[in-house]
């Protein structure tokens, strides 16, 4: 209707077409952020390559798909976490994982948590890597050990480890830290940490947002 | 449902399409380009209340016609124009961590209006 007549539905004066998209288009922004618990856009601190963007979507889409929520208060989602090195020395890599505190606070549980990692073997050689999941206690801020793994790896490429219980705990409170402790030699030299495409990352599925919901309600 | 076209004041989809890149947001949302927000607008006489959107049934013309004859005695709220049937937006996005995330948010999209 003409800017100064009366709406037909709600009766209220009409607003001039540019104003009424600018209205709409802060009603979808607003709409977005809401349903994605966001109190505001983000601000990209490290931006990603789109090498590591399209290595990482290859493989998220090779991961097996998880049931739907029964619940339909909360949401499920898929989220990509790429590595930041932490302090390492000669004998061991620390990988730290950060999941949005948003989310976190809207209430967030991991389903399931895999790391993905890049290797590098020289031919007919097959080398063990230990993986430490170091959590923060309650009590101290020193980083315990919650469990480890022992991997066994013979061919180049990348490989995908599942996560237990006690890293996809540490997902869900937000920030999760890996040790690499390669055994021998070759195994030092054969993880690809950098590099835009073959960065380690966290692919995790998780449900968001039940208890933030049912609160709102 | 009936996708508004020209002037037409029944109720009807209105169609707006939100380009990312447009308000800013194409640097976080790495998929879709944007967002179809349609909304619901128009009047829904009492005789074609109860309409769903789509071609009435025979049983539903035969109503309305009931009503409509009806419609002088009749009392109690009007009509309005909701939305009958929605999908869901499916978002790739960064969040703040620079994590990417992949959710699928329900009912974000109207897909048909009609009169309740």
């Amino acid at each position: 209707p003409r800017a100064g007549g009366q709406c037909p539905a709600c009766g209220g004066p009409t607003l001039d077409l540019e104003s009424q998209r600018e209205l709409l288009l802060d009603l979808a922004k607003r709409s977005i952020l809401d349903k994605l618990h966001l109190r505001q856009r983000p601000t990209l601190n490290h931006p990603v390559s789109r090498a590591a963007l399209r290595t990482a979507l290859q493989r998220l889409h090779g991961l097996p798909q998880g049931a739907l929520p029964e619940d339909n208060r909360e949401q499920e989602c898929e989220i990509i976490s790429f590595a930041k090195t932490g302090l390492s020395t000669i004998n061991q890599t620390r990988l730290d994982f950060h999941f949005s505190s948003d989310r976190t606070a809207g209430g967030m549980e991991v389903q399931q948590a895999s790391l993905m990692f890049f290797v590098q073997l020289p031919s007919n050689t097959t080398w063990t890597l230990k993986l430490r999941v170091l959590v923060l206690s309650p009590y101290n801020t020193n980083l315990t050990l919650a469990t480890q793994y022992l991997l066994e790896v013979n061919a180049s490429g990348w490989h995908q480890l599942l996560l237990g219980p006690e890293a996809q705990a540490a997902c869900s409170q937000g920030h999760l830290t890996l040790e690499l402790v390669p055994e021998d030699q070759v195994a030092r030299s054969s993880v690809i940490l950098g590099g835009a495409a073959h960065r380690p990352f966290v692919a995790a599925r998780v449900r968001v947002g039940g208890k933030h919901r049912i609160r709102r309600r | 449902g009936i996708d508004c076209q020209g002037g037409s004041r029944m109720c009807c989809r209105q169609e707006f399409f939100v380009d990312f890149r447009e308000i800013g947001w194409h640097d976080w949302i790495i998929q879709p380009e944007g967002y179809a927000m349609n909304f619901c607008i128009g009047q829904c006489p009492l005789h074609i209340a109860g309409m769903p959107g789509i071609a009435a049934s025979f049983h539903t013309a035969v109503l309305n016609l009931l009503k409509a004859n009806t419609a002088a005695g009749t009392t109690g709220g009007g009509s309005c124009c909701v939305p009958t049937s929605r999908r869901p937006l499916s978002l790739l996005y960064y969040d703040r961590d620079s994590n990417i995330v992949k959710t699928d948010i329900p009912d974000m999209v109207v897909e048909a209006c009609g009169c309740s």
